[in-house]
């Protein structure tokens, strides 16, 4: 019955709806909505069905093309320890993930070393948040899990020589990838983002291209804020790739809409619950029909 | 600025003569705009937004020479009474302790508002004892006892010998049943007045979670439920409030990270979908990063 109801300011109305409790914010809303209005008038839309269609295909549009990560080739077996090359020669892989306080970083690290793990790839989890109560205790806890070691400080050490000893870890014990977790802490906090450029620099010294991914770790349940947390942590650090946590609740995380636009940031990774599968790569059609529902 | 955009929309308007009802409906459109960008649920932004048209069609606005300063001060009023005027307090149990309890979503803050909570306390003279009840997140009770340490407080994890389960396991959610239980006899046998009570983060619609919260909100016999929300949470505030409420029913709610830039909207939706005050915020990642809750001030930031 919804699908052959007319076209009607009421829908477009209801569809608003949808779009704002989905946290897509109103110049978004807006856009898409005025984009949808033009082009379901040169499609000659008739239906409900047709206008939601569209609206999915608009919004898939709008998410870009899906973008996995981008690691440079691991070296083969028995090459040798991996370190600095240029282009594409196999080198150690560098992933840094960061992002405010909560938001899922630590759990992401463990599952995207259950990942590549899964890819035939051998990653070290290179503990840096040398702030948090009982970090290392928590990492150690995934590391085992995974039955991978883990490189940390003691707390109150300087994240960048965590950083440091890491790569240099991994490169004399022949793993070809590295994830470095970084503290939360707030985007507003310049001190903090500017600690968080020292470690990327270090990371940069040590391997060539390094870090390869830069991945910002989004709370699916965060409203607009998210956007400037993008900006900030973007213009910091030149993010390659948004992971979006928390999305197996009600949220729907529509920010990230907004954050392709601006930043051309794309999501990578959507994160659905609490073990180490439950992080998948990112689909935007299969996310743009659960937004319009 | 609020104040200037209604300022200008009224500058235009006045050009035209006399303010009408449409007038003020133009610059209630941007009352809203203002409060959708500060993540103020939808609903709710609907529903204040009417109220606040009820009083802004009056003559007090389309007569005023000042029109835009008349409407910000009707929707300050209105919102400052939405959000609570005047400082909630935490109530005491006449029977001490008084138990505090502390629930909410993965990673809002309740870990560091349970131990920012036991130093508020403590500074006024009372002397908590935590329990350390989320068996389920990695190390999470490391966490607690870490920050107990470096504070002086005594934070519970299990009896003596006590073995955590696999978090996955049938016996996790009993185990937390006796952490809770055992906490509070030896609380009451150390004759301490004040206990805290942490729970692991939880998906409201997690049927088993909830189900399980609501048994440990049982066994605790807590004094105070605080749902503990992050100051950027969006849309989805309504929905969380809404769900802790009432399958679990909340006292108050603490706000946190209101040290960042979120405008913090979710605190107007927890409130108006809940009729709880938010108790306290979370200013920071220090365990002395806690005050109690100004509403004045949030209404002003909301409206940015
Ligand atoms: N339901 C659900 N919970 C998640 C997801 N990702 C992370 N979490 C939970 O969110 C909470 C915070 O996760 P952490 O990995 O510690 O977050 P973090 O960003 O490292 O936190 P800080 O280091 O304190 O900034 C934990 O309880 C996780 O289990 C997810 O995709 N779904
Ligand atoms: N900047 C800031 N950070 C905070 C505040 N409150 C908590 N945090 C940080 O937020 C992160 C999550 O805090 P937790 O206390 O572990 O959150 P939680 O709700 O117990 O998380 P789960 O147990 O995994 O559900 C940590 O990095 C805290 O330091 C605050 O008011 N300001
Ligand atoms: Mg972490
Ligand atoms: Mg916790």
């Amino acid at each position: 019955l919804t699908r052959n109801r007319p076209i009607d300011a009421s829908l477009y109305e209801e569809l608003a709806d949808t779009l704002i409790l989905g946290d897509t914010g109103v110049a978004v809303t807006t856009s898409v909505l005025d984009e949808l209005q033009t082009r379901a008038g040169l499609a000659g839309a008739t239906d409900a069905g047709a206008l939601r269609e569209l609206l999915v295909e608009i919004l898939s549009e709008r998410l870009g093309p899906a973008e996995e990560l981008r690691l440079p080739p691991a070296p083969a077996a028995g090459d040798g320890p991996p370190g600095h090359a240029q282009g594409d020669a196999p080198r150690t892989a560098v992933v840094m993930v960061v992002g405010v306080n909560g938001t899922g970083k630590t759990t992401t690290v463990a599952r995207l070393a259950h990942r590549l793990l899964g890819e035939g790839r051998k990653p070290l989890i290179v503990q840096a948040d040398t702030f948090r109560a009982a970090a290392t205790e928590q990492a150690l806890v995934w590391a085992q899990r995974l039955g991978l070691d883990l490189v940390h400080h003691r707390p109150g050490s300087d994240p960048a020589a965590v950083a440091f000893d890491g790569v240099r870890a991994a490169v004399a014990r022949g793993r070809d990838v590295v994830l470095v977790d970084t503290a939360g802490r707030l985007h507003t906090k310049t001190g903090l983002v500017e600690e968080l450029r020292k470690v990327r620099r270090v990371l940069a010294r040590e391997v060539e291209g390094a870090p390869h991914e830069t991945l910002l770790v989004i709370d699916g349940t965060a409203g607009l804020n998210s956007l400037e947390q993008a900006r900030v942590f973007d213009e910091a650090l030149d993010l390659t790739g948004i992971v979006i946590t928390k999305m197996d609740g009600t949220a729907r995380g529509g920010v990230v809409i907004a954050i392709r636009e601006a930043l051309g940031v794309p999501v990578k990774f959507v994160g659905v619950g609490e073990r180490l599968d439950d992080l998948v790569p990112f689909d935007a059609e299969a996310y743009a029909r659960e937004m319009v529902g | 600025l609020l104040t200037t955009r209604l300022g200008g929309v009224f500058r235009q308007l006045r050009g035209r003569g006399k303010l009408s009802e449409r007038d003020v409906d133009e610059a209630l459109r941007q009352v809203r705009l203002a409060l959708l960008e500060a993540d103020v649920n939808y609903k709710v932004v609907k529903e204040f937004v009417a109220k606040v048209r009820e009083r802004a069609v009056g003559q007090e606005v389309l007569s005023s020479v000042t029109p835009a300063q008349k409407v910000v001060k009707i929707v300050q009023d209105e919102l400052t009474d939405l959000m609570g005027r005047g400082r909630a307090g935490l109530s005491f149990s006449p029977r001490p302790p008084s138990v505090f309890m502390v629930v909410g979503l993965h990673g809002a803050g309740k870990t560091t508002a349970a131990a920012k909570l036991a130093y508020y306390l403590k500074g006024r003279g009372h002397h908590p004892f935590l329990i350390a009840a989320d068996l389920r997140r990695p190390a999470a009770q490391d966490q607690l006892a870490t920050l107990g340490r470096q504070h002086g407080f005594t934070v519970w994890a299990g009896p003596p010998g006590f073995a955590r389960p696999d978090p996955d396991s049938a016996v996790a959610a009993s185990a937390t049943l006796e952490v809770v239980r055992s906490g509070l006899v030896e609380a009451r046998r150390l004759a301490h007045d004040v206990v805290i009570v942490d729970t692991s983060g939880r998906l409201h619609v997690d049927q088993d979670l909830m189900e399980e919260l609501s048994r440990v909100k049982g066994a605790a016999g807590p004094t105070e439920v605080l749902l503990v929300v992050d100051a950027m949470t969006g849309q989805d505030a309504v929905n969380v409030a809404d769900a802790f409420a009432s399958r679990v029913g909340i006292d108050g709610v603490v706000l946190t990270k209101l040290d960042g830039d979120a405008r913090g909207g979710a605190a107007l939706s927890v409130r108006a979908v809940t009729g709880k005050p938010v108790k306290f915020a979370g200013m920071g990642e220090k365990v002395e990063d806690f005050e109690p809750f100004s509403p004045d001030r949030m209404a002003t930031r909301i409206l940015g």
